[in-house]
């Protein structure tokens, strides 16, 4: 479902130039569960954001369910996002002057979902990640971690084939994490494909597979257990 | 040096009330360096945020090095923070419009410190963090962890005598991370008190002693083993 080859990625300013990605292919497959590791600074999140078309390579292909992005225009790629990717963002994202509600329910807004739909789904993936008794608190009345998990019930709520999650558990403790991992895992059983950036080995490891990344470019990749018990 | 007997922080604000902290009572003595734990939304913010003079509590007593804190004025305030304490916010707020260089030589600005001496001390706390080659890059062209790092070296540029850090590990690899706590490690067997909020069990291992917080109250309080053998 996502075929990316040869990716290069530049940012280039004043005073700087970066070569963020420097010639990354990979292909994930159709209900895949994908982590990407690596240290602090090699390219996780540019990769992540060109896949889930936040962002445009420098150079090389991206196809996306067959689709070649190179293409597309800003409208094209903002359908494709708004009706297949959830994205979770390192940094949340959240709108300050929205209430936790709105802020989860801003996905479903482009879709012809009704009042109570809308209500019920937003209730639902607000209580998978314990937060339903702040649906009316702003984001900048919530700790931390509560942040990250209001992104992250946003990123669910329209029911994505194909999730993102930019380090999902930095600022959780155990249970909280542990919490927000199975809820992963049990999307990727019902059919989703995701791909989840992290620092965090033990979640690392309920993925099937691992990218390892350094320096802009793929240094390993690594089939966990789970994914040779042909589960 | 830190005295809070008996804290409480409420947060009112239209449809809300919470009450973060719930009598709060704690002494930390000069040079030791203590964890605070806990799960996500528990009050670890807020204690820190006490602690570190940026919010006051709503009742009880906090004394700082002796000082009371209740008849300070915002500038005194403002004075002791400036000149005793390095704070790393959970968020980094790290100033957008500043170079990193910048960024970091902040709390430096109020001192009447030379250019010369303000360039090594900043130079100095970048390659601690293995940030120095970036320091003319703007915050956001940083990566996560690239940030969270700036707002460690910030903290630590003007030598303060309490270090409060919420959280600096959470976007790091372990490189990194292990990179940072040797660094706070090493300040606090120069002297530094350190207080350290995290989720990370290998590093709050780390710290003497370990104070639990559940639901704005303190449960438990850990020494380590390394703290009993009176290191
Ligand atoms: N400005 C505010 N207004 C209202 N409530 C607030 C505000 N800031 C924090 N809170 C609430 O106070 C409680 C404690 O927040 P705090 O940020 O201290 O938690 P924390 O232990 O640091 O959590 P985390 O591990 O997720 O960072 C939370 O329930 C939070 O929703
Ligand atoms: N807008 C930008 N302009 C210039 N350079 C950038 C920009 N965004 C990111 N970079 C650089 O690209 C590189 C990769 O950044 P990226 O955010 O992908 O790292 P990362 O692997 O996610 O790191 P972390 O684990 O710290 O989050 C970094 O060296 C960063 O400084
Ligand atoms: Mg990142
Ligand atoms: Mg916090």
């Amino acid at each position: 479902v996502v075929e990316i080859k040869n990716i290069h990625k530049h940012y280039d300013g004043q005073q700087i130039e970066t070569h963020a990605l420097q010639g990354v292919s990979l292909t994930i497959n159709q209900g895949e569960f994908v982590a990407i590791t690596g240290p602090s600074g090699c390219g996780k999140s540019t990769l992540l954001s060109i896949m889930g078309l936040m962002d445009t390579a420098s150079e090389g292909d991206y196809k996306i369910s067959n689709i070649d992005t190179h293409g597309l225009k800003v409208d094209q790629r903002t359908q494709i996002r708004n009706q297949h990717i959830g994205y979770v963002f390192q940094s949340f994202n959240l709108i300050d002057h929205l209430t936790v509600f709105d802020n989860v329910a801003l996905p479903l807004e482009h879709r012809k979902t009704s009042k109570e739909e809308i209500k019920k789904r937003v209730e639902k993936v607000l209580s998978q990640v314990d937060m339903l008794h702040r649906k009316s608190y702003r984001p900048n009345q919530l700790s931390g971690g509560q942040q990250q998990r209001i992104a992250i019930a946003r990123a669910l709520v329209g029911s994505p084939d194909l999730i993102l999650v930019d380090e999902p558990t930095g600022n959780l403790d155990s249970k909280n994490g542990d919490q927000v991992m199975a809820l992963l895992e049990k999307l990727n059983s019902d059919g989703a494909t995701i791909v989840m950036v992290t620092h965090d080995s033990r979640y690392s490891r309920c993925a099937s597979r691992q990218i390892q990344l350094l320096d802009g470019k793929i240094v390993a990749q690594i089939n966990s257990e789970k994914s040779l018990q042909g589960v």
